[in-house]
């Protein structure tokens, strides 16, 4: 209870630094290869006058800010040595690696993980989840609280979709069953599908 | 650490139980949607002269429990109303509800999460990790603990390795750089690939 309780103390203090650099802030999450990196490695170019930056968080090793610093984006790795989630005071001191100045979008991956990074705020504008037609369309109904933690959920892999047994609508109805509010893209990282759409809907998140 | 203590000392208990009774105990790991139940839904029927047992993990339904109680093998679901891992307390409480006299080979289906459930042990004789070819063959190098703690590692959804990027090769040795211990099978829980390599080796598990 003390540790969410300071936990939300630092987040409240990155979200005033991020509403006075009028900088928008999403956090990434989903479980382990569901495809955030590969869907920020097709994202940023696509929002390049956008001027974004990532803060990448795992458990070990920086593989994914390497990804993404091929990229030409200010990134930041965290390696959380074992800890199953970001928390609000690590962003803070991860952003002091950054130029805040030159940022106007913040992309936060995760540790992949649908339970424990649901509970920590890190100050940001939304946490979006994302789900890969893959993992099966009854997840919402077992990972409540991601589901319920999210406002945005994107379906990725849809290049896989003829392969398996999941279903659109079956996923969107248990996904909504738990969050009525949640909003919802389907895309393919891979192939492309989807990704104008969803790249249009964060240039129209920035602030004005 | 007092909570691992106490962990420990229910896990010896649980072991206790197991030898005592002659039964072999595997504890299932994986992210989300891997396919730790399919695997049980191919696995069972195949290993049905070996009297199975199952005790499901998962923190909200008993959808996994129901499946397998459809193949009539005795079952148990253990609700963690949103805990990220098992513990060998709720296993202990939760063999109350199996007759373990009638059981030699149990599996424990952990909550999907490559991340905190690696910590934990159970009692069990072993720890199996399965991943598959649709999560990225980078995996044992960024969820480290899980990979180390396992000494089995089943790779499943081979029926899709030829629309990913997938290597088996490097999984195989990104795995071994890890936990130089690790056992690996690949199969598909869907078509059958390398189940019935897979079901002999958990008959060749049991007591003698
Ligand atoms: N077919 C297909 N594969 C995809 C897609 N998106 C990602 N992948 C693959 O999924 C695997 C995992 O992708 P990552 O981007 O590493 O996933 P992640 O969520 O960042 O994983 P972690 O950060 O390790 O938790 C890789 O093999 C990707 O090539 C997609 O849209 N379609
Ligand atoms: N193509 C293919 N799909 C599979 C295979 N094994 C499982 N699936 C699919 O993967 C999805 C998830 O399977 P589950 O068995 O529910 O996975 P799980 O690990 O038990 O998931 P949780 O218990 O919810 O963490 C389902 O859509 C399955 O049909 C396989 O070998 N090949
Ligand atoms: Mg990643
Ligand atoms: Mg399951």
């Amino acid at each position: 209870r003390k540790i969410l309780e300071k936990n939300d103390q630092l987040a409240t203090q990155n979200r005033q630094l991020f509403a006075e650099k009028h900088i928008t802030v999403f956090n990434l999450l989903s479980s382990p290869g569901s495809g955030k990196t590969t869907l920020l490695e097709k994202l940023l170019p696509m929002l390049a006058e956008s001027r974004c930056g990532v803060v990448e968080g795992d458990l070990q090793t920086d593989r994914d800010a390497q990804r993404i610093a091929a990229l030409n984006v200010p990134v930041v790795q965290i390696v959380t040595n074992g800890g199953c989630h970001l928390d609000a005071g690590l962003v803070r001191d991860a952003l002091t690696n950054l130029d805040l100045d030159t940022i106007r979008l913040l992309f936060i991956e995760n540790v992949g993980n649908l339970v424990c990074p649901a509970g920590y705020d890190l100050g940001e504008q939304k946490k979006i989840v994302i789900i890969s037609t893959t993992e099966g369309d009854d997840k919402p109904l077992k990972y409540t609280t991601m589901f319920r933690a999210a406002r945005v959920c994107i379906i990725n892999k849809m290049d896989l979709l003829p392969w398996t047994d999941f279903n659109i609508e079956t996923v969107k109805r248990n996904a909504l069953q738990i969050n009525p509010d949640l909003q919802f893209f389907t895309v393919s990282a891979k192939t492309g599908t989807g990704m104008q759409e969803l790249s249009a809907w964060f240039k129209s998140q920035l602030y004005k």
